[in-house]
């Protein structure tokens, strides 16, 4: 597999939302 | 000419070289507290309690290492449950390990356990299910930790699982091996990819993660023999899937949600966040797949690359060949051949001006910046399923050694199948 590693997911805001079935990227919200 | 170089300028980052490196001061401590919020802190950034043992901290070329351990681990976890429906049952054809490895395992969050509540530092991630931390009296071994090690005999809300309970029968699915039994207690053993392993009781426990978010009942491993690369912190935080992980067990309270900023080593701190807070504005969403070979992971699809707002010619089978997990415990994203491939063709290409220089373990476009005050850098937008463009800041462009040595922080797969 390809893997989406934590370096790049830097700054932006992750939402899992497992039980939607989806993962959302959002601008970076912890700087 | 004008119109080019402002074009090239509109793709690219231009920078200071000193901001690349990784800052030696915490700056701030704001981060993004809302309710059932954590505060996540870079293990070996200057905001992180855990890091002051520096003698002892791995070099840049070890975590990358590490994380390489890791991702091997991955690749033969899910090539092995691929295989394991296509082979007749043959011991013999069957590894003899799985699990993830921990690799650097980066970031972290502190959370209370047992009553009172002891806090413990645990490494969070995305890509494993059990959560454990060491324990008291460490029968056989613990490693040297921050923080005092969890002792269950004082708390007043710790319960050991007992061997014949179904709960002990779940183990198998969240470390991928049989649980074990001592007298009438369950036993949980998990092993990772780079021989890093924690064994010992299966138990349930008050989990506090902020002062009005608590778990009752919470199910961990309370580890007697711990041993590997998670010096420092108290143990892991299982976010992945099975339906022992924290995000599982929470299901009821959080709804199988949850969200995460990771801080760039240098900035500070960020979060992680339980429950949908409904606060997140801007965000665009992607499928979430589920690959019922390896069902813990979470997969999801990317569909184009650009790199200095060229996008990148590749097939999309490329992607969708092997497909493609994120996880927080990975450091590299790592890509399929010929997509990495075309990423540092045009990369290079955009980069010429720039002298190369030695590779940093699994990356291998360096450049010597040291006589440069500030570069230019080509933007990277990643395309996922679903129409969603995302544009990577510049800590996930580059990964800095020093300013001699400034490398693209991506690497490919050996094989197109990984």
């Amino acid at each position: 597999v390809g893997i989406f590693g934590n370096v790049q997911q830097q700054t932006l805001e992750v939402v899992y939302d497992v039980a939607g079935g989806k993962l959302g990227f959002g601008p970076g919200k912890c700087s | 000419r004008q119109a080019t170089e402002s074009r090239r300028l509109q793709h690219a980052h231009t920078v200071k070289i000193s901001s690349l490196l990784p800052a030696s001061v915490c700056t701030s401590t704001k981060g993004n507290i809302k309710k059932a919020s954590l505060k996540v802190v870079h293990r070996h950034g200057p905001c992180s309690q855990l890091s002051k043992d520096k003698a002892n901290a791995p070099t840049l070329s070890e975590i990358l290492s590490h994380d390489q351990s890791r991702v091997n681990s991955i690749q033969s976890r899910i090539a092995f449950n691929s295989r394991k429906n296509s082979l007749e049952d043959s011991q013999a054809t069957l590894p003899s390990k799985s699990g993830s490895s921990l690799g650097s395992g980066n970031y972290f969050v502190t959370v209370g356990l047992g009553s009172p509540k002891k806090d413990l530092s645990l490494i969070f991630d995305t890509g494993s299910d059990l959560t454990w931390t060491q324990c008291e009296p460490c029968v056989r071994y613990c490693y040297k930790q921050q923080e005092p090690t969890f002792d269950p005999s004082k708390s007043a809300t710790y319960s050991n699982i007992t061997c014949t309970s179904p709960l002990c029968s779940q183990l198998s699915s969240a470390t991928g091996n049989s649980p074990g039994c001592s007298s009438t207690t369950c036993l949980y053993g998990i092993q990772y990819g780079d021989q890093s392993f924690s064994v010992g009781y299966f138990g349930k426990e008050k989990l506090t993660l902020t002062s009005t978010d608590v778990v009752n009942d919470f199910l961990f491993g309370c580890g007697q023999n711990n041993q590997g690369l998670f010096r420092g912190t108290a143990g892991l935080l299982g976010l992945g899937r099975d339906k022992l992980s924290l995000v599982s067990q929470t299901s009821q309270k959080y709804g199988k949600y949850f969200s995460y900023c990771l801080p760039s080593m240098s900035s500070s701190t960020g979060h992680l966040t339980f429950g949908n807070s409904g606060t997140s504005s801007g965000v665009k969403f992607t499928p979430l797949l589920t690959d019922s070979q390896s069902p813990s992971f979470y997969f999801i699809d990317i569909t184009a690359i650009s790199v200095g707002g060229r996008s990148l010619s590749i097939s999309k089978s490329v992607f969708s060949t092997a497909g493609t997990i994120i996880d927080s415990g990975t450091v590299i994203t790592r890509l399929p051949p010929a997509a990495y491939s075309a990423m540092r063709t045009t990369f290079r290409q955009l980069m010429k001006n720039y002298p190369m220089t030695d590779a940093l373990s699994i990356l291998d476009t360096c450049y010597d910046l040291s006589n440069y005050t500030t570069v230019t850098i080509p933007k990277i937008n990643f395309f996922f399923n679903g129409n969603v463009n995302v544009a990577l800041d510049l800590t996930g462009i580059l990964y800095a050694a020093s300013a001699s040595q400034v490398c693209l922080a991506f690497a490919g797969n050996s094989d197109a199948t990984d």
